[in-house]
């Protein structure tokens, strides 16, 4: 279960030294965040089942989406802002530069492939 | 239809009627096969539905769907593109292996080819690995995901590591496939594979396929639907597959032919 993981990462990502711009998140990258925990926590789902940490994160998570006002569905990470400015839309809504931004890590991105041709 | 999964598994499949290919929090894709000959169980695609779901600040919801008898260059809504700053588009192409239309998700990543090859339809996707979320629980039915139910199973292949000699329809060892009717002519083994060789370089997974549509319907403008597969694949790169050595020896000689 890598419950905790999805909670360090959480906290680094909202937390005033993230590497963001101000002090604290703005609604926009909050939320980003947010769905990034969400989509973490699912993916630990199947070998967390029944760890109480894993448990109260999920339910913790629904409280903090209706808290914030955030949606569950777009980006879970954000572009690389300019020094000066916050990201804008464009680029949030380009995944090729949103995981670049995301560091070293988001660099080596793996490709899926599904076909169905023929009879 | 053949079908080659997420997890590079690939398959032949019944799968008669309407099946989702993927269901996942960003896309939907549904496909419905037919019979393509009478007295096999071997089908083709007929449709494919697309909609890419809702997603906060880059797109609205877009629905896009071809059949066979209409391959649109566009939504159901009439556009073109979607969301914000060209995150979601349509191109549509003539190529080599025929008339295809180009979907790109910038959004999530994603790259989507749909074609026509002769009357039916063929599909292929590239997705970040990140936005598939394999382990997902009650992910339900999704072929590019899990593959066919084991009962919907013609052939099975694993790629890389295909046999050299694979089961041919007509040789008598598939008794699912019961007795075929070709609509056209017929194809032995060695016809279908000269056939195949004019448009197929490698004798892979692709190649078997191509072999496999000719004796099976009988229909020449089959042995395009793996040339036009193997396109999609070079155009929607990086992918893992890896196609065997050209000087792969010939597809096993049936004299027993259908």
């Amino acid at each position: 279960c890598r419950i905790q993981r999805c909670n360090a990462e959480y906290v680094a990502s909202t937390s005033p030294s993230s590497g963001l711009q101000d002090d604290s998140p703005s609604d926009v990258d909050y939320c980003i965040a947010l769905r990034a925990y969400a989509l973490c926590t699912r993916r630990t789902a199947r070998s967390c089942r029944g760890d109480l940490v894993y448990h109260s994160a999920v339910f913790r998570i629904k409280e903090l989406f209706t808290q914030h006002n955030c949606s569950s569905d777009g980006p879970t990470s954000s572009a690389k802002a300019p020094s000066t400015s916050r990201p804008v839309v464009s680029e949030l809504c380009d995944y090729e530069s949103r995981v670049l931004a995301s560091g070293p890590a988001g660099q080596g991105k793996k490709y899926a492939h599904c076909g169905l041709f023929g009879d | 239809p053949h079908l080659r999964t997420f997890r590079d598994e690939f398959q032949t499949c019944k799968v008669e009627g309407a099946w989702p290919l993927i269901d996942n929090r960003y896309l939907s894709v549904q496909v419905t096969n037919v019979p393509v000959v009478l007295g096999s169980s071997a089908t083709a695609t007929s449709k494919i539905t697309v909609i890419f779901k809702s997603y906060h600040g880059c797109t609205e919801q877009k629905v896009y769907q071809a059949t066979t008898e209409d391959l649109p260059s566009a939504f159901q809504d009439g556009s073109r593109s979607g969301g914000e700053g060209g995150s979601l588009w349509i191109v549509e192409k003539v190529g080599s292996g025929g008339r295809l239309v180009k979907i790109q998700a910038r959004y999530i990543g994603t790259s989507i080819i749909v074609r026509r090859v002769g009357r039916y339809l063929t599909f292929a996707i590239r997705m970040p690995e990140d936005t598939l979320d394999f382990s997902e629980e009650n992910s339900g039915l999704q072929l590019c995901l899990h593959g066919c139910p084991r009962n919907e199973l013609i052939k099975e292949h694993t790629l890389g590591r295909q046999p050299l000699h694979p089961r041919l329809p007509g040789s008598g060892s598939n008794p699912e496939l019961g007795p075929l009717l070709p609509p056209h002519q017929i194809y032995t083994v060695e016809r279908a594979t000269a056939k195949c060789r004019e448009t197929l370089q490698v004798e892979d997974i692709y190649f078997q396929s191509c072999v496999f549509d000719l004796l099976t319907t009988g229909d020449p403008e089959f042995s395009m639907a793996a040339y036009g597969a193997l396109e999609d694949l070079k155009a929607l790169p990086p992918s893992k597959l890896k196609q065997n050595s050209p000087r792969t020896p010939h597809v096993q000689q049936n004299r027993g032919g259908p």
